[in-house]
């Protein structure tokens, strides 16, 4: 079977502004995930939006029901630090095996950041 | 604490399990206990 890539996931420093913490409930702490490497980049960005609509409806109870079905993996934009400091936007259809052989290069936790999809 | 979520999710009918846990120790190779 595939391999297992072990990811550290974080709110963009930079496009994570206040608003959309208050907006979505981010809380500005590392997620600690595993997945097997044929998962892509939007099924990353969907499970991010899964679980923070499923924290939300646990925080909230049913006095906002958030519709967890609704949750897509357009929600999300999913970045990886490169070089030089700045950030790479990743193609939802990458699988996370690509990601790590084509971006990261590394032995050890990816290091994946995410941000809400800004309407262009 | 040692709690890991496990969350399934599909796109076009492919179905992947992504696991989370509250810290890394214990839970990345070589982080602590595996």
């Amino acid at each position: 079977g595939a391999s297992e890539i072990e990811l550290v996931f974080c709110p963009h420093p930079t496009l994570m502004d206040k608003e959309d913490t208050v907006q979505t409930s981010v809380e500005f702490v590392p997620r600690y995930i595993k997945t097997s490497g044929n998962a892509t980049v939007d099924h990353l960005s969907k499970y991010l939006a899964v679980r923070l609509a499923l924290e939300e409806l646990r925080k909230n109870g049913e006095a906002s029901p958030v519709n967890v079905d609704a949750a897509s993996e357009k929600q999300y934009t999913i970045y990886i630090p490169t070089a030089n400091g700045q950030f790479t936007v990743l193609n939802g259809s990458f699988s996370l095996e690509l990601v790590s052989e084509k971006y990261w290069k590394v032995n050890k936790p990816m290091e994946l950041y995410f941000a809400p999809t800004k309407e262009h | 604490t040692g709690e890991v979520t496990v969350t399934d999710v599909t796109i076009n009918s492919l179905t992947v399990t992504f696991r989370e846990a509250l810290a890394a120790k214990g839970f990345f190779r070589g982080w602590g206990l595996e």
